[in-house]
């Protein structure tokens, strides 16, 4: 119904503008709805401004931003509505080591709401973890190790 | 809530039975190019219902089971089983872990179990509804997919928020 | 032969003039997030005649000249300029450096220029024709374009070769 | 041609199996070349078989296998007609620190034949070349920096 969808875009709305904030130092991002009786004429834009630029257009952004911007999206719905778990394969290949910082701390924040999974081949960023687990392949065949490591 | 065990038994590179015991906060998976970490989540996907093979980066359903390597014969079927923690009654079942079930022979006969007992895909769907994992395209960033997630069209974007609310 | 000079003016993020200073080997480029690495690669592919516009990542031609920033208002048009090293005569011109320069007003006005004299897309095309970089497509690996790359028709595939013949 | 296609494709070919075979030890790679009279009909195949693996399509293999069948194809074609120059923008994103290694080996090997560009975060990769630039963005404008480094 509209009232519900109007309301949660609002409050997902101000997620992601409270980690665009942060994922984007000085900088500001927030969303728009543009709600229509037909659901498939209904839209939800994403306007994101680091600091500095008068960039409108998402694809002018670079691989490293788009990457910020998307995780910005995917942990504003998650605060309003977690899932009972998240998958991130290699989503800090195209960042920074200053944004590879932020990616843990975004994940470190949410670690709370809901369990994580992730894969990643920056030792900054598995070496945070609790959990680890090494994946090997001999003749052709995967094994799995778990390598927990204490806290 | 969370994702507490994972069985895979020859889907894609998992010739050896292999079972994953998980825990609540964050497990990392690190591994050399080529060695089985995205078919993990691969496996995940397909247990809870994916239908398109594409996005299981396969071309037919059959690429999903083993095909053999240098030590095996392919295989028969696959089959992932996920067992989730039910201590919060997230599933509106009455037990405490709830397993989801998902094997493919090769001559395309599929199956669906739900704490053992045979199923249907509307099922499962029914079971996952308020968890978040019905619709997954927010819960998983797959390897290399952030560029498109984000050229999506401002119309196919709508959905997430639909989801959500 | 090789890439010896880049004028970059207003193109994307460069609000500035910008020159750089190539030599023979391997130049690396380094810098935070975006900062413009994968502009310049835009630059170099925008100069030697790159008519599709999503191919550099935006949506008209407009989107190319610098939109302005907190410390300067948009300019009218943008300017690449390539010159080469010719001292083995790659390019069929009795020229020590042969340059090719590119420009683009607001008002969609395109022009080419080949050593300072004005000239057409065509008499591009021509200069580049042996050299390897009058198809791109097998001499740049742009950003995040592997899976792309690789996963194009068999059929589609066979023009590298025939380039290459 | 097709006497000049076949030719050029056997000595690309040739180079790919050359390449193919340093990047996946004791894995082959070749290509096949299907000629028809109607340029729209011929087709140009890839088979890359890691060790210990029966996989024979191209979407089954992982992110940094694509990565590497991705440069021994590039490198293959340029053994056998270099262009001024090549530019790689985080071609080593996918890569593990073993293959990143290969990635460094395999730029050192051409970079006599013509000059090359890349772009990459990783330390590893652009602390083994001789010439660096830095490039920041102040305010919303870009700037480049020179930072030669003596041999
Ligand atoms: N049906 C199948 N039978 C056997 N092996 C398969 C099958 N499908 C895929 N594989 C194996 O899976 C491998 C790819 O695994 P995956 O994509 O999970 O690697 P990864 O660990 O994610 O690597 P990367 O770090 O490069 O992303 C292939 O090389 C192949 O050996
Ligand atoms: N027309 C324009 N006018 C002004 N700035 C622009 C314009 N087009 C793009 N930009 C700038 O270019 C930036 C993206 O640059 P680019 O893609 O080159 O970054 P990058 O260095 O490759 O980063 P990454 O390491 O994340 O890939 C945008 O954030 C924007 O500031
Ligand atoms: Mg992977
Ligand atoms: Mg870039």
């Amino acid at each position: 119904s509209k009232k519900l969808l109007t309301k949660t875009f609002k409050v997902i709305n101000k997620n992601f503008a409270q980690i665009t904030a942060t994922l984007f130092p000085q900088g500001r991002g927030h969303l728009e709805l543009e709600y229509s009786r037909n659901p498939a004429e209904r839209k939800a834009k994403i306007f994101v401004q680091p600091q500095g630029k008068q960039v409108k257009k998402l694809n002018l952004f670079s691989g490293g931003e788009k990457t910020l911007i998307m995780l910005a999206l995917m942990f504003a719905i998650f605060m309003t509505r977690p899932s009972i778990f998240c998958i991130l394969d290699e989503a800090d290949a195209a960042l920074d080591d200053e944004n590879l910082s932020q990616f843990v701390k975004l994940i470190e924040k949410f670690k709370g709401k809901s369990q994580v999974l992730l894969i990643s081949h920056n030792r900054k960023t598995f070496q945070s973890f609790e959990y680890i687990y090494g994946v090997t392949m001999r003749g052709g065949i995967s094994k799995v190790f778990s390598l927990k490591v204490d806290e | 809530m969370y994702l507490k065990k994972l069985h895979i038994k020859s889907f894609k590179g998992f010739g050896d039975k292999t079972e994953i015991q998980f825990y609540e906060g964050v497990g990392a998976f690190v591994g050399p190019n080529g060695c089985g970490k995205s078919n993990i989540i691969d496996a995940i996907k397909w247990c809870l219902g994916e239908q398109k093979v594409s996005e299981l980066r396969g071309e037919r359903m059959e690429d999903l089971i083993f095909t053999g390597s240098s030590l095996s014969q392919p295989h028969g079927f696959a089959e992932v089983e996920m067992i989730f923690d039910n201590s919060t009654k997230i599933f509106e079942l009455p037990y405490q872990e709830v397993s989801i079930k998902r094997r493919l022979y090769r001559s395309g006969e599929m199956s669906y179990f739900m704490n053992g007992l045979a199923s249907r895909l509307k099922d499962i769907h029914g079971l996952l509804e308020n968890t978040g994992l019905a619709d997954l395209s927010y819960s998983i960033i797959a390897q290399g997919k952030i560029d498109k997630m984000l050229s999506a069209d401002d119309s196919e974007r709508i959905i997430l928020f639909e989801e959500a609310a």
